[in-house]
């Protein structure tokens, strides 16, 4: 405090207790080959507070009634380190009861992303009071959920839902039938499409290869999923078919070098469409799991 | 993909603002040394594609 190299810096002692559980859900067979996740639902069940404990508790802390709950999905890396990611958050209020549904389809796409399918999905809840406060404020052992059993058989057992949509019917077909002419009953698929440089005036004298390529394009169109599912994200443009994976062009290109023309490689990103697929504009692009 | 977007493509990569102008001669004369082909096809065969982030 008295150092003459630090500004005295003021601060407020918070406490922030907050009671933490894990959640283990095996993932085995739970995601059905070649199906996209549309979105993982967590369903905790907050259980009833008693009346006398809601009194005592209202008299000592007038000003909140409510706490956060916070859903982490946490990562246990082969070198026992483990690290967890914010997923969901918010408050429900201290004398409520009943179910509470979280959010946590982007703890499904990290852990897509281990492409370890025996792993189970590792979710940790956090409860502690909205306000933090001066006061050591116990008040948010009130709020309970009823916690998982080995047998799996209790009433108000975490619940953890996946929406999927089957991509056979609701993905792309892979490359159109270059028998079947594209019209408008043809489901997405990958066409032909040849882009000739050689016959391209900016081309001509500069562009040395390639000739030309084959670009390919997406078309045809793509089935809407079901009401029940579009009704719950409004903002969600219509299934479309997009390149959903492309890969770069090189070409060798005369460059100036020194009042000399030499020959020059240049990769060209994203200008062959190697896979089609179904996307909705809007729909949340999965965050990458970084090493 | 379309030619416009090709080379635009291919000027921002060569950092140009606009289409060279040479003639027929300057091409013909250019020979590709083994070692620029070689990366030429090296980055050819590299099929991997990059996954787009949707639209």
């Amino acid at each position: 405090r008295f150092s003459q190299n630090f500004r005295e810096v003021a601060g407020r002692f918070l406490v922030s207790e907050a009671s933490t559980r894990l959640l283990v859900f095996s993932m085995e067979q739970r995601l059905p080959p070649n199906s996209e996740l549309v979105q993982a639902v967590l369903r905790l069940f907050q259980e009833p507070v008693p009346e006398a404990a809601l009194r005592r508790h209202a008299l000592l802390s007038p000003r909140s009634d409510r706490a956060r709950v916070t859903v982490e999905w946490l990562q246990i890396r082969d070198d026992g380190s483990n690290r967890t990611f914010l997923i969901d958050s918010r408050l429900v209020s201290v004398g409520e009861s009943g179910w509470k549904a979280f959010d946590v389809t982007e703890a499904v796409n990290f852990w897509q992303q281990l492409s370890r399918p025996r792993e189970p999905l590792l979710l940790k809840v956090s409860v502690q009071m909205e306000h933090l406060g001066p006061l050591a404020s116990s008040f948010y052992k009130l709020v309970r959920f009823a916690s998982q059993r080995p047998s799996g058989t209790r009433q108000g057992e975490p619940q953890l839902e996946l929406h999927t949509l089957d991509l056979r019917e609701f993905g792309a077909q892979g490359n159109c039938d270059p028998e079947a002419p594209v019209g408008e009953g043809t489901r997405c698929c990958r066409q032909e499409m040849y882009i000739d440089l050689q016959g391209t005036k900016w081309a001509e004298n500069w562009v040395l290869e390639p000739p030309g390529f084959l670009a390919y394009e997406c078309v045809g169109a793509c089935q809407q999923p079901p009401e029940a599912l579009t009704s719950k994200w409004p903002l969600l443009g219509p299934r479309q078919c997009i390149a959903s994976e492309t890969a770069s062009l090189p070409v060798i290109v005369s460059m100036e070098e020194g009042g000399r023309r030499r020959p020059q490689v240049v990769s060209l990103p994203n200008m062959r469409v190697q896979k089609c697929g179904c996307a909705s504009d809007g729909a949340p692009v999965p965050r990458k799991l970084e090493p | 993909v379309t030619e416009e977007q090709i080379l635009s493509s291919l000027l921002q990569q060569l950092h140009l603002s606009e289409v060279p102008v040479l003639d027929k001669s300057d091409a013909e004369e250019l020979v590709t040394p083994a070692h620029v082909r070689a990366q030429y096809m090296a980055l050819l065969r590299r099929r991997h594609g990059v996954r787009s982030r949707g639209k």
